[in-house]
């Protein structure tokens, strides 16, 4: 049991480190608080933003924790592939920066799967295959296909 | 085995008259007003790969899913899966799964328009890798639960799934 | 005890609605679970956006949520006004046009008092009397005198 | 009694070197990157104005608001007050409340550059409804959790108030 865990937790440390550099140009780890033990302490994540010195993630401010977290759910999908992801809103706190990496990550791991993205950014929206919006009228929802120029126009 | 198609119709938001969206692989980004119907689309999506749970489908009761105008007795939801790989056990490029509840808060399944028990669905779609949870489903909020634990939810989370 | 509840109640109930309004075009109301004997029950939230029916807030969406809350903080403010607020990003989860909306109130509450507002919505930058940016250079933060051209040029 | 000028020296991720602005009555928008340092102004008037709680500074021990470069030995911010209605009992247009804090955690308080006690300074802020928690003062997040909160909730926080 520990050595599947041990694996597993390999697994998602070095997927942990890609996404969150990818995502934020910095250097980011998952450390076991007792490696000879596992299961008798938790999981560390620690954090180095670009000019910044490394920290825990406790000391991250809350778009910097949320870019994190979206690294980890990355390298947590990573264990097991799928063929479509939905991701609802996990852009909100997050900066144009970090917005716009993410888009760019999502519109080149959308060249091997489906990936539908509900957001409210524009970056976001402008990166998008193909973009639908969905609004109520009368009581109703409704759904359009739209360009790009109707979304920045009705922003 | 991505979706092609998603056809709503009397679900949450969604009224009586039928709404079908054709999807293609790549990068499909929905967006709107706080309100607008968003996160339902994805609840949708949830509930016709079938999810059992209310919690997850953001309701108190299952036969809260159907849309609240009183002329409306049943929430109808259709995927239509891309299945030119015959990763599914089924032979037919394209494979449509839908899940209809009434105001009783009981479902029934359908597989390719005939009627099927939902452990017959769901052993289809597990060929796939399919199911209505998983990390590849993201709900709103989820991601600042994650940058919220602490060092031991962080090391079950990862038990959980080695 | 109850008097003195019920009296804060009402005041507070009455400011939601005023300020739900203001947010939203919509009705809500604060409604005690028991009036005869308000702490054995909660305090219910009912909101009815406009073109929907009156729905309980735990049936809204996540923007939706949010603007109801906000409402209600700004009714509990009511109760003691300050010489001054300070806000951090009440806006993360808000549409454009709630955004909007809220900026515009907060135009008007600062003719009287001074607003504090942490955001990332180029519409909140826009209504400043006065914009500045916080950033991290060498592993400090430096802050700067803003102009509208140079937020939305970043942008 | 509103807000003219914020000197920050040392705290949280701002550097030894002095930082000053000078605000207005009206709206101030704080806006820049995740990480800039903009939740780090507002825990800096709340230290200011004699936060004792380290979680509501974002820290694990109050020591932990100085700036992290070894050679910063002290966190110091300085808030200077419009006192032109003599709300506080001090007679002078102007007031500056500042507080400084060493690596031992200590702090010491200053009233237009006089040290006096924390409760001194408490007590002058309170003759104009000013404390460094209330409902005027909103942190990044907490929307979400009074969005959460349940009907009992509700009703606790505003007994609480009441
Ligand atoms: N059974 C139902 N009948 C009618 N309307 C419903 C039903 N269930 C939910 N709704 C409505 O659907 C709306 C919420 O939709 P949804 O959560 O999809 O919004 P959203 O577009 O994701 O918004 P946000 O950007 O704020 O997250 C709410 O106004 C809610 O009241
Ligand atoms: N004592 C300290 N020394 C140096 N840096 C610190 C210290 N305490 C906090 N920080 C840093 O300050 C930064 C966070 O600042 P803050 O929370 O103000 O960001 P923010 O501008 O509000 O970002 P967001 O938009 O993501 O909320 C973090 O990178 C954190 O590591
Ligand atoms: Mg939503
Ligand atoms: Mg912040």
């Amino acid at each position: 049991k520990k050595r599947v865990f041990l694996e597993t937790f390999d697994k998602v440390a070095e997927a942990f480190e890609i996404f969150f550099n990818r995502l934020t140009g910095g250097q980011g780890w998952l450390r076991l608080e007792n490696p000879n033990d596992p299961f008798s302490g938790g999981v560390e994540m620690v954090l180095r933003f670009p000019g910044k010195s490394a920290r825990s993630v406790r000391a991250a401010s809350g778009g910097e924790k949320s870019v994190a977290a979206v690294a980890l759910l990355l390298a947590l999908q990573g264990l097991t592939p799928a063929d479509f992801y939905i991701f609802d809103e996990i852009d909100a706190h997050m900066d144009l920066q970090y917005s716009r990496r993410l888009a760019e990550l999502f519109k080149e791991m959308a060249e091997k799967t489906q990936i539908i993205v509900i957001s409210l950014k524009d970056i976001m929206a402008e990166k998008a295959d193909q973009l639908i919006g969905v609004y109520n009228r009368g009581g109703e929802s409704r759904i359009v296909k739209l360009k790009l120029e109707e979304v920045i126009k009705a922003g | 085995v991505f979706i092609k198609r998603l056809t709503i119709q009397g679900f949450k938001s969604f009224g009586p008259r039928k709404i079908s969206i054709a999807l293609e692989k790549g990068l499909m980004v929905i967006t709107g007003p706080n309100g607008g119907g968003k996160s339902n689309v994805m609840d949708a999506i949830r509930f016709a790969l079938g999810e059992l749970s209310a919690h997850n489908l953001r309701v108190g009761r299952m036969a809260e899913l159907i849309h609240d105008n009183p002329g409306t007795n049943y929430a109808r939801v259709s995927i239509t899966l891309d299945n030119s790989e015959r990763v599914l056990p089924i032979n037919s490029p394209e494979v449509t799964v839908a899940r209809r509840i009434d105001r009783n808060g009981e479902s029934t399944y359908f597989l390719n328009g005939r009627q099927v028990s939902r452990n017959e669905l769901l052993t289809v779609l597990s060929m796939a890798n399919i199911k209505p949870s998983g990390f590849n489903i993201v709900p709103q909020g989820s991601v600042i639960e994650i940058a919220e634990m602490g060092g031991s939810e962080l090391r079950k989370m990862i038990e959980d799934i080695s």
